[in-house]
């Protein structure tokens, strides 16, 4: 399952 | 991908990177804290928990991995090797850990995404790294001035926070429901902690003097 928000950041 | 994010990555990687090189090559790491390099790869650590679970890009894997991979090697290199350790300031760098971990693992378990481990950890990775360069900014304080190994490695980290807000306000205004409370925040109290290291730094570097932090 994806986390809450996508974090596409480092 | 903006390029205010790709340059505050890059930043981010430049720091890290030339730190190690530095540190491989004139075997010294003085005036660098070991506390604030801990800090640091427990950032990582925390944060990157999910590098194999789930593929974003290569991109974000291979910065994971480098990130990891360098800020765990400076932590050895300080730790470890037999002459860089010699060189490190033991009695200056004497910045409590447990003051920085435990209040920024309580405000995770307060303030985060969703209570699950991943997402707690993600956050506690968040406020960690917002005040993870307190303890380097001590060090400087108390050995008062600075040789370019450390002023370089805190003026590049700090550039990298500033690019990211620029990237924040970008994306804010270009991708609909982008809004990270966490990371906006704790950005912001980061960047503002490098901004006094900043003026002194670059009024010095105007002045052409050693840079003198005030007491």
């Amino acid at each position: 399952d994806a986390p809450s928000t996508k974090k596409d950041e480092l | 991908m903006n390029l205010f994010r790709l340059a505050g990555d890059m930043t981010h990687l430049l720091s890290v990177v030339v730190l190690l090189l530095k540190i491989h090559t004139i075997k010294s790491c003085a005036g660098i804290s070991l506390k604030t390099q801990e800090l640091y790869a427990i950032v990582f650590a925390a944060r990157y928990l999910d590098l194999f679970v789930h593929f974003m890009s290569l991109y974000n894997t291979i910065m994971k991995l480098v990130f990891l991979a360098s800020s765990f090697s400076i932590v050895w290199y300080m730790r470890q090797h037999k002459i860089v350790r010699r060189t490190y300031d033991k009695e200056h760098d004497t910045f409590r850990h447990q003051f920085i971990l435990l209040p920024c693992l309580v405000l995770a378990l307060l303030i985060n995404e969703k209570f699950t481990f991943r997402e707690v950890m993600w956050a506690f990775s968040i406020y960690l790294e917002a005040v993870a360069i307190l303890p380097q900014l001590v060090l400087l304080q108390r050995t008062r001035n600075i040789d370019n190994l450390a002023g370089h490695y805190v003026f590049f980290l700090g550039a990298y926070r500033a690019l990211y807000i620029l990237n924040w306000i970008y994306r804010y205004f270009t991708e609909p429901h982008f809004v990270h409370w966490i990371s906006w925040i704790a950005g912001i109290v980061q960047t503002l902690l490098y901004a006094d290291f900043f003026y002194y730094y670059i009024t010095s570097w105007k002045n052409n003097v050693k840079l003198e932090l005030p007491a």
